[in-house]
């Protein structure tokens, strides 16, 4: 599983 | 950004319900509580985020003022409103749950992503209290409805997002997909009731 950017959601 | 601003819209919802019926009867002040631990445990990035985007950062400082704000009418103005008597679901094993979670299951054992698993699984249970309250009274308020109706949808609204990402861009975050379902999932009953009474202009009640 590739993780995504963590600080673009709230 | 609709889910953002719907969670915006609720938060600004409760508020409103609270200075025109200058009471906060039907509110519970666990489910308040938590959502502030809530935010201030995801959104201590502040300190190393806030050029990254300056609409989360934004989004983030009011979340967590509205939050205190709330909190404290509850506490001090509209205190006689509320009757602890029926707010009474027992929230330490919430924290207990997330923080188990959190110790199990982060992506890295330092202190922020701890936090960070912490407050999405707590976040995707911490409406509980407030949905026991409205389970034990049997019925609630419109506007309290229209309040959790915008507070439910915001992380039903990521759902898509979550897929576009993962189709279009080819990267995922489970826990907070995971933690994002089951906060949806709890509010499959709220929903129902309230697209088939609330919508139709029927008063909030429980079968």
């Amino acid at each position: 599983v590739v993780q995504g950017p963590r600080h673009d959601e709230l | 950004v609709v889910a953002d601003l719907s969670h915006l819209l609720s938060i600004f919802i409760l508020l409103h319900k609270m200075y025109l019926t200058k009471s906060c009867a039907g509110i519970s002040f666990k489910s308040q509580a938590l959502y502030l631990l809530v935010y201030v445990t995801r959104y201590l990035d502040l300190f190393w985020t806030f050029n990254k985007s300056h609409y989360n950062s934004v989004l983030k400082i009011v979340f967590i003022s509205a939050s205190a704000y709330t909190l404290y009418l509850m506490k001090n103005e509209y205190r006689p409103t509320h009757d602890p008597n029926i707010d009474t679901f027992k929230s330490r094993y919430l924290l207990a749950g997330a923080a188990v979670l959190a110790i199990i299951f982060p992506y890295k054992y330092t202190p922020a992503e701890l936090l960070w698993t912490f407050s999405i699984w707590l976040e995707s249970v911490a409406i509980l209290p407030q949905l026991f309250m409205v389970q034990r009274t049997g019925e609630a308020e419109t506007i309290t409805t229209h309040y959790l109706f915008a507070l439910g949808i915001y992380r039903a609204l990521y759902i898509p997002n979550w897929l576009w990402r993962y189709f279009v861009k080819g990267y995922t975050d489970p826990i907070a997909v995971l933690a994002g379902l089951v906060q949806t999932a709890l509010y499959c009953d709220f929903f129902y009731i309230y697209w088939t009474k609330v919508m139709k202009g029927k008063k909030f009640e429980l079968p």
